[in-house]
């Protein structure tokens, strides 16, 4: 007599929850750009027997975009959620996932993110800044000139940079712009960048040091320029030791 | 002769006794939300 079928998973159920961790590992060590996400909500789960001891595992996640930059050594379970207020990101992913004798390896994933809707921002916070778009006028010359003034100031290597993570613009009482960055280190002192700049290359991988920037340039109605970098100090690649799978991003 | 009995008698025949304080489990999907809904 055929084995009767697995009762269906409920999405709060461990084995669900045991996936879904498995999952949210597999896009985030598999993402290149922007932020960590974290799981804020298992929509679905579908499992389908294959044969003995070996299901396909179907998950729909719904992520909410952490604070921490995708490059960022800190682990995700203490990278905090973006607020409501701070216009958060909301990612959908689908999973497929296989479990053969208890363990659990991603086929594919497939995801996508949005921002919030500036009227349910603003419905809570009028005066909220809202995100911008990255290559907004004043969003680029606001991250230029903090890059430059970092570079400026610092007495170690020269900062390149990788990636703006995310911008907001805020027009009400003051008119302040944020940004948000990834840099990473060159092989140039800042000093020496001075005299030929050309020559400053991002490090090989095996000595890469990234870092992330965050900066908030007041514009009206006073002026007022705050530039912070943290470099992370070289990360030794962690080999990416899940199942090999044709990721779809 | 048949006469249509009104829904609210049907319904009240039809449902099935349960046991008092009965709740039923919760939908299996989706789970519950770990931070907020956008």
């Amino acid at each position: 007599v055929p084995a009767a079928p697995p009762a269906p998973l409920g999405c709060d159920d461990p084995e669900s929850e045991a996936a879904a961790a498995v999952a949210l590992s597999y896009i985030n060590s598999h993402s290149h750009y922007g932020y960590k996400f974290a799981l804020n909500r298992i929509e679905n789960i579908r499992m389908l027997p294959q044969k003995l001891n070996d299901y396909i595992l179907f998950l729909e996640l719904d992520l909410l975009e952490t604070t921490c930059h995708i490059l960022s050594p800190t682990p995700l379970e203490n990278c905090t959620v973006r607020s409501f207020t701070e216009h958060a990101v909301e990612g959908d992913c689908d999973v497929k996932l296989q479990k053969l004798d208890g363990k659990l390896s991603v086929l594919a994933s497939k995801c996508h993110s949005h921002a919030d809707s500036a009227e349910d921002v603003l419905q809570l916070c009028p005066d909220c800044p809202l995100l911008a778009s990255l290559n907004n006028t004043e969003v680029e010359t606001t991250v230029k000139a903090a890059l430059d003034d970092y570079n400026s100031k610092t007495a170690d290597a020269y900062l390149r940079l990788l990636e703006i993570g995310r911008a907001k613009i805020q027009y009400h009482p003051a008119h302040i712009v944020f940004v948000e960055f990834a840099v990473a280190a060159t092989n140039c002192s800042a000093e020496a960048a001075k005299e030929n700049v050309e020559a400053c290359q991002l490090l090989p991988d095996d000595q890469s040091n990234f870092g992330f920037c965050t900066a908030t340039k007041v514009i009206s109605p006073s002026q007022d320029f705050q530039v912070n970098c943290q470099l992370y100090g070289h990360q030794v690649p962690t080999p990416d030791t899940s199942f090999p799978s044709q990721d779809t991003s | 002769s048949v006469a249509k009995r009104e829904v609210a008698e049907a319904a009240q025949h039809d449902k099935v006794p349960r046991p008092v304080g009965f709740v039923p489990p919760p939908p299996p999907c989706p789970g519950k939300i770990r931070y907020f809904k956008i």
